[in-house]
Formats: structure tokens, C-alpha cells, sequence
């Protein structure tokens, strides 16, 4: 067991380390293995330094920040291990629009290295706008949920009735 | 699926290759999606479905319609290239439900022979998911990836390994 | 000290049913004592119907749901004991473009009820516009807060640059 | 504000009346400013400041700057109208700051004197607000009153009476 966490620790962090610097278009982030020299026992500890700013500890970063860093680490987890779905409950919700942009970027690039089908609820008009295909779901009888299938200018319709 | 939370109808989802986005107005059924796959591959805490009981998942009743006594998720998994494990490796696609009926616990199925939870749970663990997989993120929670302490996160490696 | 207590939740009852009702255009809602006869001692249960759903454990609503709830009881409080100032860090994140447009309706009811000033942190533009004035942060020289004054057309530029 | 996380350089922030919103990418400062208003009323935590110390409030540099060994926040109050508690009511604006040094700790003052935190919180606390008034929502804050159990939540009430 030991040996494969290691090597899957080297995997991680390999795909972490570049996930991180795409997301934010710069800074360097890592992994570290601490607390324990037995890497069964250890924790995980992450270091991340957004562009232009100095190495701090985690709770310090913005809101923002610690979702692009959360993804960085859900992403290289599931580079190293893919799994045949992914479904993302609203992960751009604190995001501003550069990094809406550069969220989607990254799932585009997911789309090409792995045969994963990918499901992202959302709110954002921006996301809706690159995903392949949509899927609504409604209400028209109170209390009873009812799925829709949506083109790209339904949506628009679907925000504007929300 | 049929009677879990607010899907009371019988309703299908096909999930497409690439992005798929869900849309739709606050309260609508959104996140009881993601819940309904959770919960067919195993999940068995009702807190972790947002509920106080695992009854709670059963459809409570609307405005104009009764609650019922009963809900069912059945997973399709497309088999034709037979990557399955041996012991379901025969037919072109397999079959994974969960019924639930009220004050009386859960049936889980594969193929329509009835089977234990951790059988399930077991068979989506090999195919790298199921209910507590990174890559099924619940509304809320990417924060506490960064929040939660560094032995806490080492859980999430485990999954990779 | 009880009753004070029990006068302040009474109007505070009142404010919240009356809150719960114009943000989600129908439902009903209402706060009760619970867990002890004195009010002292008692703990504040929250009891929420969105409009055509049963009534339901709070953990069941959605995430836009619990923020609009959540919000109603804010400001439930703040009517019955108003304060100077009311910061609001992006509370509207997890709102669709309906539910914006309600949340800024009540904000403008608001500032015509109390002499409270109102900063409301926000990503979302739809929020932006209904603002009388806009405050942008950057950080031109990286890692360095500065505060700009924008008006409207610049804050579609910030958007942009975002 | 000088010195303050990273409003390293002295910033003037004017509330005026009416909806204000704040707006500007992620990681530029926003939470920040909502955390200076409340650091200078008096808060305590340096967790709800989302430190491991008090310290980290204070600039600890970047790209292009050193790290600071002090900071400072001011809230100016207009006090026309008299509406002071008596101890301070004398004159037309009332300054409250809060100054800390690295590992030497904060010292209050109200209008150039001397105080404990404890004076700055009543003050604030007998004008309705205050570093924990349920009037500041901090970012995320707003799904823990509904997740809060019922006696923590009476705490809110206890705000209001
Ligand atoms: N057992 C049940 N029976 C009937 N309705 C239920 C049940 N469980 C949950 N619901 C309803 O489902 C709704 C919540 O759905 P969900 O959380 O999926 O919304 P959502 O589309 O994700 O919304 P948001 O965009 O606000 O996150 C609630 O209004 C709740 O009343
Ligand atoms: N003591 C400090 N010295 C220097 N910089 C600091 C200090 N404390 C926090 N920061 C920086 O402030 C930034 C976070 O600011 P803040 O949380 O206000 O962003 P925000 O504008 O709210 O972003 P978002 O829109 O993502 O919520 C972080 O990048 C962090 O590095
Ligand atoms: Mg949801
Ligand atoms: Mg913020």
C-alpha cells in the first residue's frame, strides 16, 4: 500500500502543480505529505501562491481563490484516476468572468485527455454558453420537478423566466 | 427514477459524452439529481442527502399531489465493451437500482438479483466512482476541501490510489 | 429580560413572515420557540413553505431557497433594531437571475424604511445596475489593494477585465 | 486603513447613503474591506478573520513590497446630531481606531484616547452594531444561520431585543 500512495501522491502533485498555474494563469502551487514520516499515517497539506503574492497559509486566500485552488486538486485526483462521470453542483458561483473563462477552458481541455461525461449545474449565462448540450429542469407543476431539453437561445429564455 | 424528492414522476436522464450543463430557477430539482445517482451507488447517510431519516428522500407530497411510500433509482451502464468485473460481465449493459420503502429500508439490485449494499458499492469503487467520489463535487462543497484539516485530505488521495 | 425578549420576537415574527412571503412572491413562514418554556433558554426554530411545496425540514430546501430564507430572518432582525451600516459579501451568488431582481427589490425597500447605508459586495452584474453607486478594488500593482470609483459603463469594463 | 492585509498603502473608504456596491475581480480585496470594519470594532477571533493570528491582519508583503510591521484601521463616525452615548457625545465626529504592532498586540483609541476593547464594543453594541452583528454578512456566512441549531440561532435574536 505504501508504495502506490507514493506514486499516486507523484501523480497528484505533478497534475496539481500545472492544473493550479492554468487556473490562475500564473503562481506555483504544491503538495506536501506532513505530520507523519509513514506516508499511511501523514496528511495532505497544500501550498498555493496566486501570481504576485506571497506563499500563505489557505484561509487567508479569497473565495475565488480557494475555488480555483479546490478545483486545481479535484482535477488532478481525477487525471490520475478517471472516472466515467463527473457531476460540478454550482463550482462557478463565486467566480468573476476572467475565471468563468478560464474554468471552462480547463473543462474543454478535460473533454479532450479522457473519456469522462461531464455534468455541471449552473446559473451562469457565460458557462451554459460552452457546454455541448443542455438540460433543463422545471417546475411547471409546483413541487414536481420535470426535465426539459433546452437549446442554447432557451436558455436564454429559461434565465429570463427564472 | 420515480418518487425520490421532487422527481415523482418516472423520469430518464441520458448522460451524453462532453458537457452537459443543468439548468434551471432556484428549488427546481437540480441538486436532487446529483443526490438521486448518489444514492443508487450506495450512499448511506441521510445527512449527506440533506435529510434527518433516509425516508426523506421519498417524495413528501406537493401542493397538488400526495406523498408516496416509495422511491426507486435504477443506474444503465452501457457494457458492450464487457469492462465490467467477471461476476457481471455477461450482457451488453447492466442494470444498478436502489428501492426504498418507507419505515422499511432499501433493496438494492444488479441485473434484478437482489444484493447487498456493499456489492454496490463495491462495483462502483472499481470503476473508480460512487457515492464519495472527488469527482462528484455537492453544491457548497468545494470549500471544504481547502477547509478541512490535512489528515482529512489524505482520504481524498486514498480514492486516487 | 424576558420580556423584551419576547416583544423583540414577536416583531421580529412579524417582519419575517411578512419578508419570506415578498421574496419568494407566496409561501409562508414563521419563527418559534422551541426546546424550553423559558425564553430564555428556548432555541429560535425556523419552520419555511416555498409556494405549492410542503412544509419541510429546512435541510431539504435548495441552496437558493435557504439563502432567501436566511436573508428574510437578516432582515427581519435588522427592522426591528436597524443599524448604521449592512455589508452583504456576495449573497447573491447562489440566486438565479429571478431571485436577483426580488433581492434587489427588497433592498430598495429597505433603503426607503431605515437610514441604514447599504455596501453589497457582488460579482453579478444584473446586481451592479440596480446599485446608486459603484466602488471597484484592484490590484493594479499585484498583491496591493487600491479602490477606484466607477460608474456604471466602467463597471461592464471591470466586468470584462475581470 | 494602512497596512491592513492587502490595503498596505493608506485608503479612504467614504459610506455614503443608500446601496453602495463593491465591485472588482477575485482576490482583489473585497472580503478585506468587510474584515477592516469589523477588526476595528472590536473583533477578537482572528479565525472569523480568516488568520491562525492576529498578526496575519497585518500586510505581509508581496510581489513588489516588504511585509509591514504594523497596521492600522479608523472608523470615522459623524456625530452632528449628538446621538453619542454621553462619554463621547462632546464633539461633532467621533474617531475610533485600533493599531496593531507585530507580536505586540492592538491598542483602541476613541478620539485620540486610550481605551480597552471592551469600550469600543459597547460603544458600538449601543449604536446596534458591532463586529458580530447579524447586519454583516461575511462571505459564505449566509447558509450557517440556516445549518446553525436552534439555540445558537437564538443568539441572533438576543442581537435584536
Ligand atoms: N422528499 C421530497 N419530496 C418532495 N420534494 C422534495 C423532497 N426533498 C426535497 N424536495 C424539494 O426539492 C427542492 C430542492 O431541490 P434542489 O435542491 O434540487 O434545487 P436546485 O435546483 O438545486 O436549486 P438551487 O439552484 O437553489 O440550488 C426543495 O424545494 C424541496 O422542497
Ligand atoms: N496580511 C495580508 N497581507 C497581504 N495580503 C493579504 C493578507 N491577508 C490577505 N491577503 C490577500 O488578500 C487576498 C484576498 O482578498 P479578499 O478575500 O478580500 O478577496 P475578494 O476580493 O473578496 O475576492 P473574491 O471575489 O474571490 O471573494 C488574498 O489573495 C490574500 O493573499
Ligand atoms: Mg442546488
Ligand atoms: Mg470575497
Amino acid at each position: 500500500g505504501r508504495e502506490r500512495l507514493l506514486a499516486a501522491f507523484d501523480t497528484v502533485n505533478g497534475h496539481f502543480k500545472r492544473l493550479f498555474t492554468t487556473l490562475f494563469g500564473g503562481g506555483e502551487a504544491e503538495l506536501t505529505l506532513t505530520e507523519s514520516e509513514d506516508p499511511l499515517e501523514a496528511g495532505l497539506e497544500i501550498l498555493a501562491k496566486p501570481p504576485g503574492k506571497k506563499l500563505s497559509t489557505l484561509s487567508l486566500l479569497s473565495g475565488g481563490e480557494q475555488t480555483l485552488t479546490a478545483l486545481s486538486l479535484i482535477f488532478a485526483i481525477f487525471l490520475s484516476n478517471p472516472s466515467p462521470i463527473c457531476v460540478l453542483d454550482e463550482v462557478d458561483a463565486p467566480l468573476d468572468d476572467a475565471n468563468i473563462e478560464r474554468f471552462c477552458n480547463l473543462m474543454d481541455e478535460m473533454t479532450k485527455l479522457t473519456e469522462t461525461r461531464f455534468l455541471m449545474i449552473t446559473h451562469h449565462a457565460f458557462t451554459m454558453a460552452r457546454m455541448d448540450r443542455l438540460l433543463g429542469v422545471t417546475m411547471q407543476e409546483r413541487g414536481v420537478s420535470q426535465l426539459v431539453s433546452v437549446d442554447l437561445a432557451g436558455a436564454e429564455r429559461v434565465l429570463a423566466a427564472e | 427514477m420515480s418518487g425520490f424528492k421532487s422527481f415523482v414522476d418516472p423520469t430518464e436522464v441520458h448522460v451524453e459524452p462532453g458537457l452537459t450543463g443543468i439548468v434551471g430557477p432556484n428549488g427546481c430539482g437540480k441538486s436532487n439529481l446529483l443526490e438521486a445517482l448518489r444514492w443508487a451507488m450506495g450512499e448511506n447517510s441521510a445527512k449527506s442527502m440533506r435529510g434527518t431519516g433516509m425516508d426523506d428522500v421519498i417524495f413528501a407530497g406537493s401542493g397538488g399531489r400526495s406523498a408516496r411510500s416509495m422511491a426507486e433509482v435504477t443506474i444503465f451502464i452501457d457494457n458492450k465493451e464487457r469492462s465490467a468485473p467477471s461476476a457481471y460481465n455477461e450482457s451488453d449493459s447492466i442494470e444498478i437500482s436502489r428501492r426504498i420503502e418507507r419505515e422499511a429500508g432499501s433493496v438494492y439490485r444488479i441485473n434484478g438479483r437482489e444484493v447487498r449494499a456493499r456489492d454496490v458499492q463495491l462495483f462502483f469503487a472499481d470503476a473508480s466512482t460512487g457515492a464519495h467520489s472527488p469527482a462528484l463535487v455537492r453544491q457548497g462543497q468545494i470549500g471544504q476541501i481547502i477547509a478541512a484539516k490535512p489528515l482529512q485530505r489524505r482520504a481524498i488521495l486514498e480514492e486516487a490510489a
